[in-house]
Protein backbone atom coordinates (compact mmCIF):
# COMPACT_ATOMS: atom_id res chain seq x y z
CA UNK A 1 0.00 0.00 0.00
CA UNK A 2 1.16 3.41 -0.93
CA UNK A 3 1.35 6.39 1.51
CA UNK A 4 -1.04 9.75 0.67
CA UNK A 5 0.71 12.04 -1.23
CA UNK A 6 2.53 14.08 1.62
CA UNK A 7 1.75 17.97 1.08
CA UNK A 8 4.52 20.58 2.74
CA UNK A 9 3.88 21.45 6.13
CA UNK A 10 4.76 25.23 4.64
CA UNK A 11 2.08 27.42 3.71
CA UNK A 12 3.93 28.42 0.43
CA UNK A 13 1.96 29.07 -2.84
CA UNK A 14 3.11 28.73 -6.30
CA UNK A 15 3.73 32.66 -6.51
CA UNK A 16 6.76 31.92 -3.75
CA UNK A 17 8.04 28.87 -5.58
CA UNK A 18 8.36 31.28 -8.59
CA UNK A 19 10.00 33.97 -6.66
CA UNK A 20 7.30 36.87 -7.35
CA UNK A 21 7.81 39.33 -4.27
CA UNK B 1 -16.52 -5.41 -8.82
CA UNK B 2 -12.85 -6.33 -8.36
CA UNK B 3 -10.11 -3.23 -9.45
CA UNK B 4 -8.40 -4.98 -11.94
CA UNK B 5 -5.34 -2.96 -13.84
CA UNK B 6 -7.74 -2.49 -17.03
CA UNK B 7 -10.37 -0.84 -14.98
CA UNK B 8 -8.28 1.05 -12.87
CA UNK B 9 -7.11 2.68 -16.29
CA UNK B 10 -10.43 2.97 -17.96
CA UNK B 11 -11.39 4.57 -14.50
CA UNK B 12 -8.52 7.41 -14.51
CA UNK B 13 -9.34 8.02 -18.24
CA UNK B 14 -12.88 8.38 -17.62
CA UNK B 15 -12.12 10.76 -14.78
CA UNK B 16 -10.11 12.85 -16.87
CA UNK B 17 -12.70 12.93 -19.22
CA UNK B 18 -15.09 14.43 -16.99
CA UNK B 19 -13.36 16.72 -15.91
CA UNK B 20 -12.10 18.47 -18.96
CA UNK B 21 -15.68 17.37 -20.97
CA UNK B 22 -17.05 20.70 -20.15
CA UNK B 23 -13.82 22.97 -19.77
CA UNK B 24 -12.65 25.09 -22.49
CA UNK B 25 -9.87 25.15 -24.96
CA UNK B 26 -9.66 29.19 -24.26
CA UNK B 27 -9.42 31.04 -20.84
CA UNK B 28 -12.28 31.10 -18.93
CA UNK B 29 -14.03 34.46 -18.14
CA UNK B 30 -12.31 34.19 -14.56
CA UNK B 31 -9.21 33.67 -15.91
CA UNK B 32 -9.13 36.73 -18.34
CA UNK B 33 -10.28 38.95 -15.12
CA UNK B 34 -7.00 37.96 -13.83
CA UNK B 35 -5.10 38.72 -16.90
CA UNK B 36 -6.64 41.97 -16.90
CA UNK B 37 -5.65 42.70 -13.23
CA UNK B 38 -2.47 42.40 -13.93
CA UNK B 39 0.07 45.54 -14.41
CA UNK B 40 1.31 43.83 -17.77
CA UNK B 41 -1.66 41.81 -19.38
CA UNK B 42 -0.28 38.53 -20.20
CA UNK B 43 -2.92 37.14 -22.23
CA UNK B 44 -1.64 37.34 -25.40
CA UNK B 45 1.63 35.82 -24.73
CA UNK B 46 0.27 33.19 -23.00
CA UNK B 47 -2.15 32.12 -26.32
CA UNK B 48 1.25 32.50 -28.30
CA UNK B 49 2.66 30.00 -25.78
CA UNK B 50 0.30 27.79 -26.30
CA UNK B 51 0.00 27.69 -29.81
CA UNK B 52 3.88 27.68 -30.57
CA UNK B 53 4.11 24.68 -27.93
CA UNK B 54 1.37 23.23 -29.62
CA UNK B 55 3.19 22.83 -33.12
CA UNK B 56 6.42 21.38 -31.09
CA UNK B 57 4.29 18.77 -29.51
CA UNK B 58 2.26 17.66 -32.35
CA UNK B 59 5.28 17.90 -34.34
CA UNK B 60 7.73 15.45 -31.73
CA UNK B 61 4.14 13.76 -30.75
CA UNK B 62 4.20 12.31 -34.51
CA UNK B 63 8.08 11.75 -34.70
CA UNK B 64 8.00 9.49 -31.55
CA UNK B 65 4.37 7.12 -32.96
CA UNK B 66 4.45 7.94 -36.29
CA UNK B 67 2.65 10.48 -38.66
CA UNK B 68 -0.30 8.12 -39.04
CA UNK B 69 -1.08 8.86 -35.07
CA UNK B 70 -0.70 13.07 -35.27
CA UNK B 71 -3.84 13.68 -34.77
CA UNK B 72 -3.70 11.63 -31.12
CA UNK B 73 -1.31 13.73 -30.44
CA UNK B 74 -3.65 17.28 -31.34
CA UNK B 75 -6.25 15.37 -28.66
CA UNK B 76 -3.79 15.11 -26.16
CA UNK B 77 -2.81 18.44 -26.57
CA UNK B 78 -5.87 19.62 -26.52
CA UNK B 79 -6.71 17.99 -23.54
CA UNK B 80 -3.76 19.18 -22.28
CA UNK B 81 -4.29 23.05 -22.84
CA UNK B 82 -8.06 22.40 -20.79
CA UNK B 83 -6.13 20.94 -18.30
CA UNK B 84 -3.55 23.87 -18.03
CA UNK B 85 -6.31 26.72 -17.89
CA UNK B 86 -8.21 24.67 -15.37
CA UNK B 87 -5.56 24.26 -12.83
CA UNK B 88 -4.25 28.14 -13.55
CA UNK B 89 -7.50 28.95 -12.82
CA UNK B 90 -7.61 27.06 -9.20
CA UNK B 91 -4.11 28.00 -8.46
CA UNK B 92 -4.89 31.94 -8.77
CA UNK B 93 -8.35 31.47 -6.62
CA UNK B 94 -6.18 29.86 -3.79
CA UNK B 95 -3.68 32.22 -4.51
CA UNK B 96 -5.62 35.52 -4.03
CA UNK B 97 -7.79 33.57 -0.64
CA UNK B 98 -3.97 33.04 0.79
CA UNK B 99 -2.17 36.30 -0.35
CA UNK B 100 -5.37 38.85 -0.57
CA UNK B 101 -4.03 40.01 -3.86
CA UNK B 102 -5.62 40.05 -7.48
CA UNK B 103 -2.80 41.30 -9.33
CA UNK B 104 -0.48 38.00 -10.42
CA UNK B 105 1.57 40.52 -12.60
CA UNK B 106 5.05 38.74 -12.15
CA UNK B 107 3.82 35.49 -12.19
CA UNK B 108 1.71 35.13 -14.89
CA UNK B 109 4.26 36.88 -17.07
CA UNK B 110 6.26 34.32 -16.08
CA UNK B 111 7.38 31.66 -19.47
CA UNK B 112 9.10 29.57 -16.61
CA UNK B 113 5.72 29.16 -14.89
CA UNK B 114 3.68 28.64 -17.80
CA UNK B 115 5.68 26.28 -19.38
CA UNK B 116 5.71 24.44 -16.18
CA UNK B 117 2.62 24.02 -15.67
CA UNK B 118 1.20 23.54 -19.50
CA UNK B 119 4.07 19.98 -19.10
CA UNK B 120 2.02 19.08 -15.56
CA UNK B 121 -1.10 19.24 -17.48
CA UNK B 122 0.11 17.21 -20.22
CA UNK B 123 1.79 15.29 -18.64
CA UNK B 124 -1.13 13.98 -16.80
CA UNK B 125 -2.83 13.42 -20.04
CA UNK B 126 0.31 11.50 -21.47
CA UNK B 127 0.24 9.16 -18.03
CA UNK B 128 -3.42 8.71 -18.27
CA UNK B 129 -3.30 7.02 -21.73
CA UNK B 130 0.13 5.55 -21.42
CA UNK B 131 -1.08 2.68 -19.90
CA UNK B 132 -3.65 2.11 -22.65
CA UNK B 133 -0.59 1.42 -25.58
CA UNK B 134 1.97 -0.81 -25.65
CA UNK B 135 4.42 -0.76 -22.73
CA UNK B 136 7.61 -2.31 -24.61
CA UNK B 137 7.91 0.47 -27.34
CA UNK B 138 12.17 1.17 -27.89
CA UNK B 139 13.23 4.00 -26.73
CA UNK B 140 12.72 6.30 -29.82
CA UNK B 141 9.04 6.19 -29.51
CA UNK B 142 8.60 6.34 -25.28
CA UNK B 143 6.57 9.03 -24.49
CA UNK B 144 6.54 8.55 -20.37
CA UNK B 145 8.22 11.50 -18.34
CA UNK B 146 10.60 12.78 -18.95
CA UNK B 147 9.84 12.70 -22.12
CA UNK B 148 7.31 16.00 -22.05
CA UNK B 149 10.74 17.88 -20.65
CA UNK B 150 12.59 17.39 -23.64
CA UNK B 151 9.83 18.38 -25.68
CA UNK B 152 9.15 21.87 -23.75
CA UNK B 153 12.51 22.50 -23.14
CA UNK B 154 12.44 22.99 -19.88
CA UNK B 155 14.54 21.79 -16.33
CA UNK B 156 13.37 19.50 -14.23
CA UNK B 157 13.66 21.47 -11.12
CA UNK B 158 11.57 23.71 -12.21
CA UNK B 159 8.58 21.24 -13.71
CA UNK B 160 9.11 19.87 -9.60
CA UNK B 161 8.34 23.59 -8.95
CA UNK B 162 4.52 23.22 -9.66
CA UNK B 163 3.76 19.47 -9.13
CA UNK B 164 2.24 20.27 -5.31
CA UNK B 165 0.61 22.79 -6.26
CA UNK B 166 -1.32 21.06 -8.88
CA UNK B 167 -2.23 18.31 -6.98
CA UNK B 168 -3.38 20.45 -4.35
CA UNK B 169 -5.95 22.66 -6.58
CA UNK B 170 -6.94 19.55 -9.00
CA UNK B 171 -9.09 17.84 -6.13
CA UNK B 172 -10.11 15.63 -9.33
CA UNK B 173 -7.05 13.51 -9.97
CA UNK B 174 -7.20 10.09 -9.41
CA UNK B 175 -5.28 7.86 -6.69
CA UNK B 176 -3.52 6.85 -9.39
CA UNK B 177 -2.59 9.98 -11.17
CA UNK B 178 -1.50 11.49 -7.71
CA UNK B 179 0.60 8.65 -7.20
CA UNK B 180 2.33 8.99 -10.87
CA UNK B 181 3.29 12.69 -9.94
CA UNK B 182 4.21 11.68 -6.72
CA UNK B 183 6.94 9.43 -8.97
CA UNK B 184 7.79 11.45 -10.85
CA UNK B 185 9.00 14.63 -8.11
CA UNK B 186 11.26 11.17 -6.75
CA UNK B 187 12.78 11.01 -10.24
CA UNK B 188 13.80 14.66 -10.26
CA UNK B 189 14.66 14.77 -6.22
CA UNK B 190 16.72 11.66 -6.84
CA UNK B 191 18.64 12.41 -10.32
CA UNK B 192 17.03 15.05 -12.75
CA UNK B 193 17.29 18.15 -10.81
CA UNK B 194 21.23 17.30 -9.81
CA UNK B 195 22.35 17.60 -13.60
CA UNK B 196 25.11 20.15 -14.09
CA UNK B 197 22.97 22.95 -15.59
CA UNK B 198 20.21 22.71 -12.97
CA UNK B 199 18.43 25.72 -11.51
CA UNK B 200 18.82 23.92 -8.30
CA UNK B 201 22.85 25.19 -7.78
CA UNK B 202 21.90 29.00 -8.12
CA UNK B 203 19.07 28.46 -5.61
CA UNK B 204 22.00 26.60 -3.16
CA UNK B 205 24.75 29.65 -4.41
CA UNK B 206 21.98 32.39 -3.47
CA UNK B 207 21.39 30.46 0.07
CA UNK B 208 24.95 30.01 1.00
CA UNK B 209 25.51 33.70 0.01
CA UNK B 210 22.20 34.67 2.90
CA UNK B 211 23.53 32.66 5.49
CA UNK B 212 26.60 34.29 5.01
CA UNK B 213 25.41 37.30 5.14
CA UNK B 214 23.37 36.53 7.69
CA UNK B 215 26.56 35.29 10.32
CA UNK B 216 28.33 38.43 9.44
CA UNK B 217 25.72 41.12 10.15
CA UNK B 218 25.33 38.30 13.78
CA UNK B 219 28.97 38.98 13.98
CA UNK B 220 28.94 42.68 13.57
CA UNK B 221 26.42 42.79 16.46
CA UNK B 222 28.15 40.96 18.65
Amino acid sequence: EVLEYQFGLEEEGIRDLFDCD
Amino acid sequence: PPQTPVRTVMNTIQQLIMILNTASDQPSETLITYFNNCTVNPKENILKRVQDIGCIFKEKFAQAVGQGCAEIGSQRFRLGVRLYYRVMESMLKSEEERLAIQNFSKLLNDNTFHKSLLACALEVVMATYSRTTSQHLDPGTDLSFPWILNVLNLKAFDFYKVIESFIKVETNLTREMIKHLERCEHRIMESLAWVSDSPLFDLIKQSKAREAAANLHESTCT
